[in-house]
């Protein structure tokens, strides 16, 4: 739970295999951000739905959204919080409709 | 703001008061009970201040709508606490009631007399979570108080346009409420930041 822990991903993005990314996709599931893992998924390769994962993250937090493990991104994850899923959820800001 | 699926609230009629109780057997014991209630009570306030919702705490605490209590690890709910920082606590959306703090934290009242690196302020996360049991989900605002984060050793305790248009949309305003009350109180805090 320290940064130190978690230097090893930095700036990691799709393609990368980084070991203990699997705990990371753990992390994502906890918080609502990727379905629950059938028995392939959740490796230590950053796939395309990882990426996916780490933009919802992003735009959820208000981070810049740049779909990669960056130090802004790391830091959120460190970051203590509020056990509640941010995604399960419907509604965020304002929607504006065309008329 | 954002709200759970379905944008639940607490369904009463006006005016609508709701109970809160203290666990007997989960409570932490560095921190008197009194000093617990009075910080949950300014917490409580806060929202009240901003929407015609009042609560008022009560001792029975099955009975309770707003149940309150200290966990450590895996206590029951299938949302297991993870020891020191990580997750803080957690609460159920409209009308559950369960409020969770998680007791392998160090929570504080005051910076000035602990001074752990890792401790963590009670207020800030009360508020926070009473916003979850009110209806509010996570805000992506970072200066708002339901947004999902808090650094040890800080403090995030007032009401933020964000989190006061979210939780009005549920239950309309307190009819004492002024936006200008909430400016001034943003201004102050900004020229002391």
């Amino acid at each position: 739970t320290t940064w130190h822990g978690f230097t090893r991903f930095l700036d990691a993005g799709k393609g990368s295999q980084v070991s203990g990314m699997s705990e990371l996709k753990e992390y994502f599931n906890r918080f609502g951000y990727l379905p629950i893992p059938d028995e392939n998924n959740f490796t230590d390769i950053f796939d395309k739905q990882f990426e996916s994962a780490v933009i919802a993250y992003q735009t959820n937090l208000g981070l810049p959204v740049t779909g990669l493990l960056d130090s802004d991104t790391i830091s959120m994850i460190v970051s203590p919080r509020c056990g509640v899923s941010d995604t399960k959820t419907h509604g965020t800001t304002f929607q504006a409709t065309k008329h | 703001f954002s709200y759970f699926y379905g944008k639940p609230r607490w369904g009463r009629q006006a005016p609508v008061m709701l109970t809160y109780a203290f666990s007997q057997n989960n409570m932490i014991d560095y921190i008197s009970l009194n000093d617990i209630k009075k910080v949950f009570k300014r917490a409580f306030s806060r929202w009240a201040q901003v929407i015609p919702v009042s609560f008022k705490e009560i001792e029975d605490y099955p009975s309770a709508d707003i149940r309150i209590g200290f966990y450590y690890r895996d206590h029951g709910d299938g949302q297991p606490f993870d020891g020191v920082l990580g997750v803080l606590a957690h609460a159920f959306s409209p009308e559950n009631g369960r409020f969770h703090l998680d007791a392998s934290e160090t929570w504080a009242l005051d910076f000035e007399t602990v001074k752990s690196r890792v401790a963590v302020d009670l207020e800030s996360v009360a508020t926070h979570e009473i916003g979850h049991v009110l209806g509010l989900a996570h805000s992506s605002v970072k200066e708002a108080v339901m947004y999902p984060s808090l650094s040890p050793r800080s403090k995030k305790v007032d009401l933020k346009i964000d989190d006061v248009n979210g939780v009005q949309a549920l239950y309309g305003s307190n009819p004492n409420f002024t936006f200008s009350s909430l400016l001034a109180s943003e201004n102050s805090f900004n020229k002391g930041s």
